[in-house]
């Protein structure tokens, strides 16, 4: 893709849209992923490089090409909605609780759907390293434990086994953070034998997992350690997780991996994620000694309705270096988040019909095609070997323009059918 | 809510700095 500053459309190669087949990084061994310092290596769950993972002789389970990208934007919706869910009854909590002051909110319930991207960490002692869903949408950190005494699904990884580990210990049922746990994960927790602290998540599929509170070392690298790590020891867990062993909570919530690193690493951290299912990205905890000239920032602010969440100011749009006539107040008005774990950006309903119209009418020599599940700006490439597509950018607050790369403006089944790779949200105050 | 979702965020490195209650953006820095 061609794309120089100045210009208002990019030019893309169709023979860039077809999946490739084997792993483009170079990053070859585990051994390598494990020695970085402070840097993990992150995939696509479904991508070719997620064989990465896999231990010498293990075969490769599923391909790119099992991929079945209605299921895919249905579980993405899924996510969206239990988001969308959760964000109102909190609200709606917070209205209930300024009547009522001596009730607590019960918080059931829903808290994400399906994340792709996974990344490779240690726990225990000696530290056994294991494949976990990457998620900046939730807070709770777990994993599959032995001896699964309700349900483990098939892993990639053995499944974590405590009584091999020296620096396991359980949490007390009574303490401060086991009742906090119900803000990480929207369940109360509850006490199990010894009184051990029992916690439960449910994810908006339907996932959920369940099992003891728990204290342990985890290893980000062979050399970057955090003791006392406290994460959920699921005993009971269901749902679609892939073959991953469980889930890395990267949320605002004390519980977090953020969280509980913040003397260590100083509530930093980044990423790059990967830009094809067939490549590697990378996600590092602590300050960079040298910020790029090019970095742009803009406010992270926090939001009642969701204290766990990453939300930002989202002002404006442009589209083949035009700004759309959209009012301020239209994202005002809901709010906007950043997550990792969604795939489809969604905006307000108007923002996107006025961002629908636009590439529209910039894609109008391109036949259309009928939509793909909740997208619905589609267009048929066939007999094209280079197309034009216009610029994106979104406009945050602090005069923040964000280009959005080629790579992000797109999503592809096939040439026959390539969508604008944005979504509309129910309404405005969605 | 509107979400930034993980499709658009690609190609670019995306930095968390809750300290500093800051989110920045460095396009191209991932190729």
């Amino acid at each position: 893709a061609h794309g120089a500053a100045g210009q208002v459309n990019h030019l893309i190669e169709t023979s860039s849209f077809l999946p490739a087949t084997t792993c483009s990084s170079s990053i070859s061994t585990i051994k390598d992923l494990e020695n970085k310092q402070s840097s993990l290596n992150i995939v696509h769950r479904h991508g070719a490089c997620s064989s990465l993972f896999l231990d010498e002789g293990q075969e490769k389970t599923k391909t790119s090409t099992e991929f079945d990208p209605e299921e895919f934007l249905k579980h993405d919706q899924m996510r969206v909605e239990a988001l969308h869910f959760k964000l109102t009854k909190r609200s709606a909590n917070t209205q209930e609780q300024s009547a009522k002051a001596t009730v607590l909110p019960v918080q059931i319930g829903a808290s994400l759907g399906t994340a792709n991207y996974i990344v490779r960490v240690g726990f225990g002692t000696p530290a056994k390293y294991m494949s976990l869903i990457f998620d900046t949408g939730s807070d709770l950190t777990w994993i599959q434990c032995k001896p699964c005494s309700k349900f483990c699904y098939d892993q990639q990884d053995a499944i974590f086994n405590p009584s091999e580990s020296t620096s396991y210990s359980t949490i007390n049922c009574t303490t401060r953070i086991c009742f906090e746990s119900q803000y990480a994960t929207g369940i109360s927790p509850s006490c199990g034998d010894s009184a051990s602290c029992v916690y439960g998540i449910q994810y908006g599929d339907q996932s959920f997992s369940l099992g003891y509170l728990v204290n342990e070392t985890l290893s980000i690298t062979s050399t970057d350690v955090v003791n006392k790590f406290t994460f959920g020891c699921g005993q009971n867990n269901q749902g679609l997780f892939g073959k991953a062993a469980g889930l890395l909570g990267l949320g605002r919530h004390r519980l977090s991996i953020v969280s509980q690193t913040l003397k260590k690493y100083g509530g930093r951290f980044s990423y790059c994620l990967p830009s094809t299912s067939s490549s590697n990205g990378r996600l590092t905890f602590g300050a960079q000694k040298r910020l790029p000239s090019s970095v742009k920032f803009t406010p992270m602010v926090k939001d009642s309705r969701g204290p766990s969440y990453y939300f930002l100011n989202l002002v404006g749009i442009s589209v083949g270096g035009k700004k759309l006539a959209i009012s301020a107040s239209v994202f005002a008005s809901s709010g906007t988040i950043i997550d990792s774990g969604t795939v489809i950006s969604r905006l307000p309903r108007t923002a996107y019909t006025s961002l629908q119209s636009a590439f529209k009418q910039f894609m109008s020599s391109y036949r259309s095609a009928k939509p793909l599940s909740i997208l619905d700006t589609c267009f048929n490439l066939t007999g094209y070997k280079e197309v034009r597509i216009p610029k994106i950018a979104l406009l945050f607050k602090g005069g923040v323009t964000l280009d959005v790369d080629p790579s992000g403006l797109l999503f592809i089944r096939s040439i026959e059918q390539v969508c604008l790779a944005f979504a509309a949200n129910q309404d405005d105050k969605d | 809510v509107g979400i930034i979702g993980n499709t658009q965020q690609q190609r670019m490195e995306v930095i968390y700095d809750v300290a500093k209650s800051k989110l920045g953006f460095v396009p191209g820095s991932c190729a």
